[in-house]
């Protein structure tokens, strides 16, 4: 699963998710994860968020709304917010996602033990990870 | 000018240490050109919409990631592929599922986030959909690689289902 999550210099933010999903899959199964709410979200009120893992549990925890939920009405920032989804709702293994919020603060959490990712920020970062 | 960000990701799972310096450099090539793409939109003070979809194209034409050319195969050796995309500015979303044939999935769900009275479009109605807005349509072998059917025969045979990229890496969607 590929994903992307950005703010532009108007304050926006966006997100997008694709994905071929599971090898070996039964045909009809949807998930891995662009749903709406579930592993794609966006609100330039709280946070842009795309979600990367086995999809059944992100719809389940309908974690992409959960995250921006959690900024509106608890006031948590983008880091405890994706910080208690991946290490207290979802179970180890089951993926990772990446949350930016309207200020441009920023987080990428993953509970498997790797999440190929890239960073660009205008601050002067520019980077690739595996672990 | 505001703060300028943009973030990617092309899979998680139980990524090996061992597995080939090629590899990893072929992974980390496809997400430097993701990044490239979406940053110079972001630079020349494009919206953050066509950053993402710009970033998540690269990877979908890159077989090295489980989006677009490059997905991994169902049971029955088909290429189904879901994509969502949602702006923040306007609330607006667009989501496809089970979609095949369709080069690039990202871009039929822009196209639907564009089609204001749905936000889901599934199977051959999405393909359909895909047709009347004149996006690229590809045959099925467009996306088969030889290391996503080899993970499908293994996964087959094994009678088990697989996450994304090496089985052996055991790694996610």
């Amino acid at each position: 699963t590929v994903g992307a999550v950005a703010l532009d210099s108007h304050g926006n933010l966006a997100a997008a998710t694709s994905t071929g999903g599971i090898t070996n899959k039964r045909y009809g199964r949807v998930g891995d994860t662009p749903i709406i709410g579930s592993g794609t979200y966006a609100d330039n009120e709280t946070c842009a968020v795309s979600c990367t893992g086995i999809g059944e549990q992100f719809i389940k925890f309908n974690v992409a709304y959960d995250i921006a939920a959690r900024i509106k009405y608890k006031g948590e920032s983008v880091e405890k917010a994706s910080l208690e989804n991946i290490e207290n709702r979802l179970n180890k293994d089951d993926g990772g996602l990446i949350v930016v919020d309207k200020y441009g603060n920023y987080s990428l959490p993953f509970n498997s033990n790797g999440m190929y990712r890239g960073i660009y920020c205008s601050d002067g970062v520019f980077d690739v990870k595996v672990w | 000018m505001n703060k300028l960000v943009l973030l990617i990701h092309g899979g998680a799972g139980n990524i090996k240490k061992s597995d080939s310096e090629e590899k990893f450099k072929r992974h980390l090539k496809g997400l430097k050109a993701s990044l490239e793409a979406g940053r110079k939109i972001l630079e020349e003070g494009g919206t953050a919409l066509d950053a993402v979809i710009a970033s998540v194209k690269v990877m979908e034409d890159d077989p090295s990631f489980n989006a677009g050319k490059g997905s991994v195969f169902t049971h029955n050796e088909k290429n189904e592929m879901d994509a969502a995309v949602m702006d923040g500015k306007t609330l607006n979303n667009g989501a496809v599922s089970g979609v095949s044939n369709v080069k690039n999935p990202i871009l039929l769900a822009k196209k639907v986030l564009e089609y204001k009275d749905h936000s889901f479009l599934a199977n051959e109605g999405a393909l359909e959909f895909a047709k009347e807005n004149g996006l690229d349509i590809v045959d099925n072998e467009y996306f088969k690689t030889e290391v996503r059917y080899n993970q499908l025969l293994k996964a087959r045979g094994e009678k088990k289902i697989a996450l994304d990229h090496d089985i052996d890496e055991e790694k996610y969607g």
